[in-house]
């Protein structure tokens, strides 16, 4: 799975997701990716997120609206993202990362699986890792 | 405000060998959103597309080129892309035979009433809209291949990048 969340210099967001799903899947299979709050999920009012991971897990519990609820409800995009997977994992046994903007552009990252491939550019730099609590920064 | 883009290409148990191709189309992603958002006329749905496409063309990733295979050695791709501020929302679903799934997304949320297509339909929705045709040859690897003979022979470990428990469904 692959995913993007932006906020422009206006304050609009958006958040992108888009998958091949799991090898060996029957035919017909969707995941959580194109469900709306699942494998994305973006409200101006809150923040943007997309979803990546095991797809029946992170459906159960609409992973990204939850992550964006808790946002609404005064928890920063990092913690937010962090207290979500937490839950899903214990609820559900499945393993998953997101990746979180909120509506001043703040950046949550976090995943409880073994890795996940991520950047992102602000201010003239790009910081990316793929271990947890790695963050290679390069100039743009 | 400032502008800012942020992607991932996919979680899981991802073999060492591919971390720097991760790692590369990551960042290459995030770029070219960055200069979607900084046109004049930025915006941040322009720059989500942007990033996605570039890991949609990326073989190194799950998703257009390089898709995981059904066990029936198809491919059925799925997308969404949403704004903020009026909630709109363009989804698909088992799409096949295109390169960019984010851009058909992008057509249903822009084009139609509705907010998610699947299966035939949404396929041809995308070629009523002019999306290019690409032929399974341009969208299946070699490691989708591979992949889905590990799965079969039950070899997961060797190619597969979800978690056991995702081996099962």
């Amino acid at each position: 799975t692959v995913g993007a969340v932006a906020i422009d210099r206006y304050g609009r967001m958006a958040c992108a997701t888009s998958t091949g799903g799991m090898t060996g899947k029957l035919p017909g299979r969707v995941g959580d990716t194109p469900l709306v709050g699942a494998g994305g999920y973006c409200d101006d009012a809150g923040g943007a997120s997309s979803a990546t991971g095991h797809g029946e897990s992170i459906a159960k519990v609409c992973l990204c609206h939850q992550i964006i609820g808790l946002m609404q409800s005064g928890l920063g995009p990092k913690e937010a993202t962090q207290r979500a997977l937490t839950n899903m994992q214990n609820r559900t046994g499945g393993t998953a990362g997101a990746i979180t903007l909120s509506n001043k552009g703040q950046v949550g990252i976090h995943f409880n699986s073994k890795r996940m491939a991520w950047a992102y550019v602000r201010n003239g730099e790009v910081h990316s890792g793929i271990n947890p609590d790695e963050d290679e920064i390069e100039l743009l | 405000i400032d502008p800012v883009i942020l992607v991932h290409g996919g979680a899981g148990d991802i073999p060492e060998w591919r971390v720097p191709l991760k790692l590369h189309g990551v960042r290459k992603a995030a770029r070219a959103g960055y200069v979607s958002l900084s046109k004049d006329e930025c915006s941040a749905l322009d720059a989500v597309e942007a990033a996605v496409k570039v890991m949609e063309d990326d073989e190194a990733f799950n998703a257009g080129k390089g898709s995981v295979l059904t066990i029936k050695g198809t491919i059925e791709m799925d997308a969404i892309i949403m704004e903020g501020k009026n909630l709109k929302t363009g989804a698909v679903a088992g799409l096949s035979n295109v390169s960019n799934p984010v851009t058909v997304a992008r057509l249903v949320m822009d084009s139609t009433p509705h907010i998610f297509l699947a299966g035939p339909g949404a396929n041809s929705f995308a070629r009523e809209k002019g999306v290019p045709f690409a032929s399974d040859d341009e969208l299946i690897t070699d490691f989708a291949r591979q992949a889905l003979d590990d799965f079969i022979h039950g070899r997961g470990e060797a190619t597969s990048e979800l978690g056991q428990e995702s081996k099962h469904g």
